[in-house]
């Protein structure tokens, strides 16, 4: 699991039973408090931040999960108790395992803009992948059997040490063209393996953009995922886009199925465009959905594939 | 690609809860993914203070509420990187 904590957002991504939503309430205090922002509009004592998102794949396990986390109608309820302006989205085939789930708050352009109003180009590319190939789970693996194997001086901190190997065993620091060495962009690393597996990483480049990776390689539930905030194209030179990104993680997992979401605020966006045609690009993979929605400030991308057999 | 020098510059590590962690009942890893704007741009603050103002025991706090901990964290001149249990 991460936490990114900007000057003026932040984004929290949890797996296991971790009930997400009941930070909220502190969350607004704390900031009420100790920043004095005031996001509590008068009627009926909700927040109105500049946006919210909350999203989440369907759970390989939701009877399991606590209290309103089993089930999207309730996390929806949940949210709306905070939000008052929120819209929920069911993206993809409603069945018990191909979909995604989305709540979204309308923009809030009345929000303080400050002397120099700015805002973000945000683009958020996210990838969820299942039945991952038993050997690439292995390499995230560190019990007495696993492939994984390092020399752990007395006294270190063995889970990130382990965590940076495993990060260089399966080049997963080298997605991105420019965090190369060589490359004038700084490049910070956070990984961490877990015993007796698991693995979880935070890479940040440029200072700003970041990739977090978090990986359940667990035979019979697993699972790997990957979300950038990477603006690629330009961060590369044209060099490359988010299909290459994809096409490197998908080569370090090899799942059975995963689905991939792209958030940005620019139709143009060479990724998404690329992103559009991409199914001549995955000659292993046959499309299972393929959806795009116009969402208030931003344009949504959904797919969903499965491997040939 | 990352070096060596990144494992010894963190700006916050938990070493008890790295030694102690054990992931053998996990079972479920879909996330859950929350993104919350305040501003839509660290220039649009009014007040002096922003997120990154807010104390590692803050952190904890709010975390504790979502059942993770804070195993380490990184400090960027644009962001903090937290890396939790779980």
């Amino acid at each position: 699991s991460s936490l990114f904590v900007f000057d003026h957002k932040l984004t929290m991504k949890t797996c296991g039973t971790t009930t997400t939503l009941f930070c909220l309430e502190k969350l607004f205090q704390i900031v009420e408090q100790e920043l004095s922002w005031a996001f509590r509009t008068t009627q009926g004592g909700k927040y109105k931040p500049f946006k919210v998102f909350y999203s989440r794949r369907c759970f390989l396990f939701p009877c399991k999960q606590a209290a309103i986390h089993q089930n999207w109608a309730d996390e929806v309820d949940y949210l709306n108790k905070f939000f008052d302006n929120g819209k929920s989205y069911s993206v993809g085939r409603n069945d018990k395992s191909n979909h995604w789930n989305l709540y979204v708050t309308e923009t809030d352009r009345s929000t303080p803009k400050g002397k120099e109003y700015i805002e973000d180009d945000d683009e958020t590319f996210e990838v969820l992948m299942t039945e991952l190939d038993p050997e690439c789970a292995s390499k995230f693996v560190c019990g007495p059997e696993a492939s994984t194997t390092a020399l752990v001086e007395p006294n270190e901190d063995k889970g990130h040490n382990l965590g940076y190997q495993m990060t260089k065993n399966t080049r997963l620091d080298e997605i991105y063209v420019n965090s190369a060495q060589d490359s004038d962009l700084s490049f910070h690393h956070d990984a961490f393996a877990f015993t007796p597996c698991g693995y979880s990483s935070n890479m940040i480049l440029a200072e700003k953009y970041y990739y977090t990776l978090h990986v359940t390689p667990e035979k019979g539930w697993s699972y790997a995922s990957f979300e950038s905030n990477i603006p690629v194209f330009d961060i590369s030179q044209g060099k490359q886009d988010n299909l290459d990104v994809l096409l490197h993680i998908l080569n370090v997992f090899q799942p059975r199925e995963f689905s991939m979401t792209f958030f940005t605020k620019n139709y143009q966006n060479q990724s998404f465009q690329k992103l559009l045609s991409i199914n001549e690009s995955l000659p292993d993979y046959i499309k299972l959905d393929k959806i795009v929605y116009d969402l208030d400030d931003y344009h949504l991308f959904y797919m969903k594939l499965q491997k040939k057999i | 690609t990352v070096t060596i020098k990144e494992l010894t510059n963190h700006n916050y590590i938990d070493h008890e809860l790295s030694a102690t962690l054990d992931s053998t009942d996990a079972f479920e890893g879909p996330e859950k993914l929350l993104e919350i704007w305040f501003f839509p741009h660290k220039k649009s603050i009014t007040t002096e203070k922003t997120l990154r103002n807010i104390g590692m025991d803050r952190w904890i706090e709010i975390l504790k509420l979502v059942k993770c901990e804070v195993l380490s964290m990184k400090k960027t001149k644009e962001l903090d990187a937290f890396l939790l249990s779980e």
